[in-house]
C-alpha cells in the first residue's frame, strides 16, 4: 500500500529519503498535487505535520514522520539501518556529520552561485575551509574502506552522498578534489548505483566552481 | 528549485557558535 | 569493561550519553584527564577522532564513535532506541528536532546571557520565534501523551530534554512558558526523573529571563 512522501522536485534531502527506498524496495510516491508554499500551509497538512517542513511522510498505516534523516530510517531496512546497535550508532554519525559538518558548509559557498542568497566572502571562505575538514575526514576513513560504515552501503552513505551533491555538481573543481581521491572514488561509486541513478539521474562532477555572480 | 531552497532553514552560523562554544569551554 | 567519554564538564550532549547509560546501565566514564583544548589536539586523539570534537566515545572493544546523538545509541538498550523501525525512526525524528529546531535557536539566544557570544538583537528576537515554534510543536505533540515516543522514555525524551536545559534553565521564565503546559509538565516529569538527576543534578526553571549584561 502506498506511502506518501511530501517535497518539492529536486530536493537533496527528499533524494535521502528516494534512494533508501530504491535500496529497501519500499513502495514511496510523492505526491504530485503538493503544491510547496501552499499544501505545506493548509490546515490538514499542519494538523500531520505541526512545523510545516518537507520532506514529510505518511506511512501506508498513516503514522507521520518529519525530519528526513527519520524517513530514511523508516523506508530502509535492516542491511540499510545496520546490523547491530554499534553499526546502526556508526550510521547515525555519518547522518549527523552530513546535517551537522557538511550541510552548513555546503549551503553557505553554493547558495550564493545559485543565486539563492547574498554572496558573503569572509563565510564563502570559511565554509570551505570547513568542507576541506569534513572531506579530508571521509577521505581518512574511506583509505581503507569501500563505504561508511560496514562492507555494504547503508544509509550512511546514502545520507553524506546526497548531502554532497551541491557541492560536487557547482564547484568541488578538479583542482579542489584532488586531495581527496578516496572521497572521490567513493561518490563516483555511489552516484553510478542503479538505485542512486534512479534518482538524481546523471551527476557531472564540476569542471569549473561556480563563483558567485553579482 | 533555487525558489524552495530559499525557505530551507540552515543554520549559516553554526561555524560562529560552534567557535565561540569551543572558545568558551577551552578557556574556562 | 570500561568505555571511556572524552569531554569538558556541563556539556548537554554529553548528558544526553550519561543519562541514556543511567537508563541502559552501560558503563561509561569519562575520563578525568581529558583536557578540552589539549587532549582532542594530540595526534592520538585526532587519530581516532579526526574532527577534534567532544563528545567522543571509545568503546569496550576499541570502536571509536563521534557526534552525540550516535554515541547516545551506541550506549542506549531497545527500549531507548525503540521497539520497532519505526519507532526507532520517530525517535531519531525528535533527535534531529532537537538538533535543528531547538539547538540553534537556543544558543542564538542563551549564549550571550551566558557570556559565551556577541549579543546581537534581530538574532535573538528570531530565536525567541523559534523556541516559541518548537515548544508549540512538542506542546501539542505532548497533549495526549506522557513521553515523546511510545509509552516509555527513550533517547527522544533524553535528546529533547538535555538540548532545552539552557533555555529553561535561564530564560524560559514563567511569563513566556505560560502557553506551553503539556511541554512543561514533560520537561519537569524529566528532570525529575532519578536517571535524570543523577547527571543534571537539581534543575531550577528560570524565575527571571536572564538578559545579555554588555
Amino acid at each position: 500500500s502506498p506511502q506518501t512522501l511530501y517535497t518539492y522536485p529536486e530536493n537533496f534531502r527528499a533524494f535521502k529519503v528516494l534512494v533508501a527506498a530504491q535500496y529497501s524496495g519500499a513502495k514511496v510516491t510523492t505526491d504530485p498535487a503538493f503544491v510547496f508554499g501552499d499544501t505545506n500551509k493548509t490546515p490538514a497538512f499542519l494538523n500531520k505535520f505541526p512545523l510545516g517542513k518537507v520532506p514529510a511522510f505518511e506511512s501506508s498505516d498513516g503514522r507521520c514522520i518529519f525530519e528526513s534523516n527519520a524517513i530514511c530510517w523508516a523506508v530502509a531496512n535492516d542491511e540499510l539501518r545496520g546490523a547491530s546497535p554499534m553499526d546502526q550508532a556508526q550510521v547515525v554519525a555519518w547522518m549527523s556529520f552530513a546535517d551537522n559538518e557538511i550541510l552548513p558548509a555546503s549551503c553557505t559557498w553554493v547558495f550564493p552561485c545559485m543565486g539563492i542568497m547574498s554572496f558573503n566572502k569572509g563565510n564563502t571562505e570559511r565554509a570551505k575551509e570547513d568542507v576541506r575538514k569534513a572531506l579530508q575526514c571521509l577521505n581518512t576513513h574511506l583509505l581503507t574502506r569501500t563505504f561508511l560504515v560496514g562492507e555494504r552501503i547503508t544509509l550512511a552513505d546514502v545520507s553524506v552522498c546526497c548531502t554532497l551533491l551541491h557541492l560536487y555538481q557547482y564547484v568541488l573543481d578538479a583542482g579542489f578534489r584532488k586531495p581527496f581521491q578516496n572521497a572521490n572514488r567513493w561518490f563516483t561509486t555511489m552516484i553510478n548505483q542503479p538505485q542512486v541513478k534512479a534518482v538524481i539521474g546523471d551527476l557531472k562532477m564540476c569542471d569549473k566552481m561556480a563563483q558567485f555572480d553579482p | 528549485m533555487a525558489l524552495e531552497l530559499a525557505h530551507e532553514t540552515i543554520w549559516f552560523d553554526k561555524w560562529r557558535v560552534d567557535d565561540a562554544e569551543r572558545q568558551f569551554y577551552e578557556n574556562k
